[in-house]
């Protein structure tokens, strides 16, 4: 079987998620916790595309993640 | 839409098209552009004049990795494009990763939907959040035409309808699961979740996710049909029977068995039966009820064949029901028919309705 990703993978891959579509802003991140920061984004992640809106990093939230999109902010500042 | 609702003060906007992707021939490129913005000019006033130089107002390139706006693609799959809304300068310019492979068909992205959704954002439309619409940002291949009634409002809320407008048919938006008023298509167990058809929508409800996850059929499934009439599974086979019309498919787990589709009139149906509204496989019993207009067939899995003695009336043999089913399913002795938008708890073993309910209480509305 293939290994799964490990947590880290996961955070590595949510973080630069976060930042490219939902303005997570670069380092103010826990290595060990999720921060207030990243779970509020998570969360308003999940709730545009109508997932369980938990701030926690389950699969749902991870395989939207890793689909192929648009690169355009789904909200956030236009400048 | 982006916030302050930019949009083009013209309604004459101009587009270039700066590079081509060795992917396709220039002149397929030409047409899925073209094509791309005709989605848009067909249900707003706007019209797009192509220039071949200097300056226009949509810039139209395909790059890689950091290609000059300090906004990065990422190699293959992931990011796909972008778009920058209506302004001066960047404004409107729209870039294809180069490291995808493009297509005309759905071998690849699909180049002409990936532009319309990225010229959707060149025009002021923001993502919509409704998975059928062409403006969410998840790529999902689908034929026909590209626009639903969502993308069609917001660009019209910024540039008002074309004044000669073509006939076009939008795909209706998703449906609402708390619709007081919403009925299935069909209903089905898959390996103890339980799928549920409607439009060309399915719900996924999965007993660790407290949510339904609504998803494209064809996203999942690209060869089945749009609309599903009936589905059941047989968990002894380990299979899920879909029906549209006068085929059937087969899944096990999520995959497509292969050597279908098959006509339903190989289960023995007469040739006069043209669509299955609602099947239902009876796990005490070992066999599958069929229900056609305001009758029954019970099929036997074991033997493949169809009992004799039927079709018989449904309003005759289940007592308290409506004499038509939309969907059915089975659980721990209950047989749940929906109808419209109300879902009847029916006791196989006395015989009689327990509970009325309203059908989308089984999405936690």
């Amino acid at each position: 079987l293939p290994l799964p990703a490990t947590d880290t993978d996961n955070r590595l891959l949510a973080e630069k998620y976060l930042r490219r579509y939902y303005g997570l802003p670069t380092g103010l991140l826990g290595s060990r916790k999720s921060s207030d920061a990243m779970q509020t984004k998570i969360k308003e992640m999940q709730s545009f595309f109508k997932l369980k809106v938990t701030g926690k990093l389950d699969d749902n939230t991870l395989e939207l993640m890793e689909m192929a999109r648009c690169g355009v902010p789904d909200i956030g500042e236009y400048n | 839409h982006f916030p302050r609702d930019i949009k083009w003060q013209n309604n004459n906007v101009t587009f270039r098209i700066v590079n081509y992707t060795p992917d396709l021939k220039k002149s397929d490129v030409d047409r899925a552009i073209r094509n791309a913005l005709n989605v848009w000019s067909d249900v707003t006033p706007l019209t797009f004049k192509k220039l071949h130089a200097g300056i226009a107002d949509i810039m139209i390139g395909f790059g890689t990795k950091e290609h000059g706006d300090f906004n990065p693609f990422d190699g293959p799959d992931g990011l796909l494009a972008h778009a920058y809304p209506p302004g001066n300068g960047i404004g409107g310019d729209t870039h294809f990763d180069e490291d995808e492979h493009w297509s005309k068909d759905s071998t690849a992205y699909n180049l002409f939907l990936v532009a319309t959704h990225e010229f959707g954002h060149a025009l002021g439309l923001s993502h919509s959040s409704d998975p059928g619409a062409l403006m969410y940002p998840i790529y999902n291949y689908a034929r026909g035409y590209p626009l639903a009634e969502d993308d069609i409002e917001g660009i019209q809320s910024l540039y008002g309808p074309n004044p000669n407008p073509r006939k076009v048919k939008p795909k209706p938006d998703a449906p609402n699961k708390c619709d007081p008023m919403l009925s299935f298509d069909a209903v089905t167990e898959l390996r103890g979740e339980t799928i549920i058809f409607k439009d060309r929508f399915y719900w996924r409800l999965h007993p660790q996710m407290p949510e339904p996850e609504q998803t494209l059929i064809k996203s999942t499934w690209p060869t089945i049909p749009n609309k599903v009439d009936a589905a059941y599974e047989n968990p002894e086979k380990d299979v899920v029977i879909i029906f549209s019309g006068i085929r059937m498919w087969a899944l096990n787990g999520y995959n497509l068995v292969e050597g279908y589709p098959k006509y339903i009139h190989k289960l023995g149906l007469p040739k006069t039966v043209r669509e299955i509204d609602a099947a239902v496989y009876i796990r005490d019993t070992g066999k599958t009820l069929l229900f056609v207009e305001e009758e029954y067939w019970s099929y036997d899995e074991n033997t493949g064949t169809m009992d004799s003695g039927y079709p018989r009336s449904i309003e005759d043999d289940f007592p308290g029901m409506d004499d038509e089913v939309d969907a059915a399913a089975y659980h721990y002795g209950y047989l749940y028919f929906f109808h419209e938008h109300v879902q009847y708890e029916y006791s196989y073993s006395s015989r009689k309705v327990m509970r009325i309910l309203r059908t989308n209480s089984i999405l936690n509305c």
